[in-house]
């Protein structure tokens, strides 16, 4: 496991964004990002799990100064009926911290090893989305150098090439 | 947005579990994906979203053969009182269809012209997961193919090089 992970990813100017409670139906995610690109919103993670009773969360991220235009492209967005949601989440203290290597065939063993590392520290996880190469969490912005060290010895980093 | 995507990738031998309202405390994710990696289960995607109410679902994917495996090391470690959780929802109906594209700097863009498409054709979206170069979702299997060929269009892909 240890050498599969080559380095730790991290940035803080993110926030998370959440609309909470969207229909599951085709065309909804189409609505949601169509304002958000309009007003040329950089997004950077996206974040939809199954839906339960026809409706789910929709999350991403976006600068956080890109904050308050989002909000308002998507309020707008929601006042010509164009989707709906029961309430925005809006998170500008997170941080994105993530464990990067090109071999992780399964992230099941490298995922428990940092899951248990920021357990350990007593860091929730917020939210968590992986692709081939990462396995990225959301934590709140206090923990990041703390969790970005911690992860460093725990997947032994730290050697001098 | 059209050059900014340059190839679409599918997978269509993934199944999708998913743990219905796991608590949302620190280590409770190391504690779900222990037991997969014991027991060997190759992961693929890892997808949590924010929590309401201190619970929130834990999704996965992993090889279509391997869904019986998984399962039962959840249900064992759940016996043993390593975790909790009310359902685990298995399908094993589902295909990952992603665009890919190195230039991605803004998602919103090129992930509401895919959504779009998406809903164009009727199909609805169970997951999304995006990386710095890609963005995935999980749809019904049998619109995979469907929806391949229709992204390669839309982001003008099927041109001779
Ligand atoms: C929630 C949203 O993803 C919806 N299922 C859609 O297809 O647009
Ligand atoms: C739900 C799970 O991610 C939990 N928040 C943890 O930190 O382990």
């Amino acid at each position: 496991e240890n050498n599969v992970v080559t380095g730790i990813a991290c940035s803080r100017d993110e926030a998370k964004l959440t609309l909470i409670s969207v229909a599951d139906r085709p065309g909804v995610a189409a609505a949601i990002f169509t304002p958000l690109a309009e007003a040329g919103i950089i997004v950077d993670m996206i974040v939809q799990n199954m839906s339960e009773e026809g409706r789910t969360d929709m999350t991403f991220s976006c600068p956080v100064g890109d904050v308050a235009k989002a909000e308002a492209a998507l309020e707008a967005a929601k006042a010509r009926g164009e989707f709906n949601y029961r309430e925005l989440d809006k998170d500008t203290d997170v941080a994105k911290v993530s464990i990067v290597g090109v071999g992780m065939r399964s992230h099941a063993g490298v995922a428990q090893k940092m899951f248990k590392n920021l357990a350990d520290d007593g860091v929730n996880i917020k939210v968590i989305t992986t692709s081939e190469i990462k396995v990225s969490v959301l934590v709140d912005r206090k923990y990041m150098e703390l969790t970005v060290q911690s992860l460093h010895d725990a997947f032994d980093l730290d050697r001098a090439p």
